[in-house]
């Protein structure tokens, strides 16, 4: 969940 | 997305937009260090490896894009159309001795052994000593032309807002990540001396020059 979320960061 | 991000993710863009339009505008590059550019070039190439395969929105891809479109636009005029004007006297911070570490820091501390995540991982880290050279360019010169200053301030100001991004997903999503939000830290720390003298000296229409 954490992995997925990071990546929708810059 | 919330506020704090958007707005981050406009003051970084306003901060590289900045630097490009000064060096075109004033056909020099006086002031800027090409090493830390290089490593900001870096920085997006190694964490936007996925822009072709990991699609979050419009908005994240474009402005991917612009990021390493104007990365690369900035160090060509540094290194090619304006090196006449590149001060590498005064550019004289060792890269290896940032790259070196934080890759190494990357293969050590990351979420999952892969070279995908390693690569984001090295990014996020090498991004939080990026300004190293300029920082350490101006204290040699001793002073930053103007629009340098207001270049530093949005760049610094991008992930301070970031860290209240990190926050505020914190207790609305709880999500967090540690290694972004310890290198963005570190990051913030490192303009802390600039922000000062930039509030103390660029707002009241002074040149920013360090104590001699």
């Amino acid at each position: 969940e954490i992995q997925q979320k990071k990546k929708d960061e810059l | 997305m919330n506020i704090f991000r958007l707005v981050g993710d406009l003051s970084h863009l306003l901060a590289i937009l900045l630097l490009l339009w000064k060096i075109w505008k004033t056909r020099s590059c006086a002031g800027v260090s090409g090493k830390s550019q290089i490593m900001f070039g870096l920085v997006y190439i190694t964490r936007y490896l996925d822009l072709f395969t990991n699609f979050i929105s419009i908005y994240n891809t474009t402005m991917k894009a612009i990021f390493i479109a104007v990365a690369i636009a900035t160090i060509y005029l540094i290194y090619f159309k304006f090196k006449a004007t590149y001060d590498s006297n005064h550019d004289t911070f060792r890269m290896e001795f940032l790259i070196v570490p934080v890759g190494g820091l990357a293969f050590l501390v990351n979420h999952d052994f892969t070279a995908l995540e390693i690569l984001w991982t090295f990014s996020i880290y090498l991004e939080s000593v990026a300004i190293l050279p300029q920082l350490f360019m101006i204290s040699k010169t001793g002073e930053a032309e103007t629009i340098t200053s207001h270049y530093l301030f949005a760049l610094g100001s991008y992930r301070a807002l970031y860290i209240v991004n990190w926050v505020y997903r914190y207790y609305f999503e709880g999500f967090f990540d540690l290694i972004a939000i310890v290198a963005g830290c570190v990051q913030t720390i490192l303009y802390c001396d600039f922000f000062y003298l930039y509030v103390t000296k660029v707002m009241h229409g002074k040149k920013l020059s360090l104590p001699a």
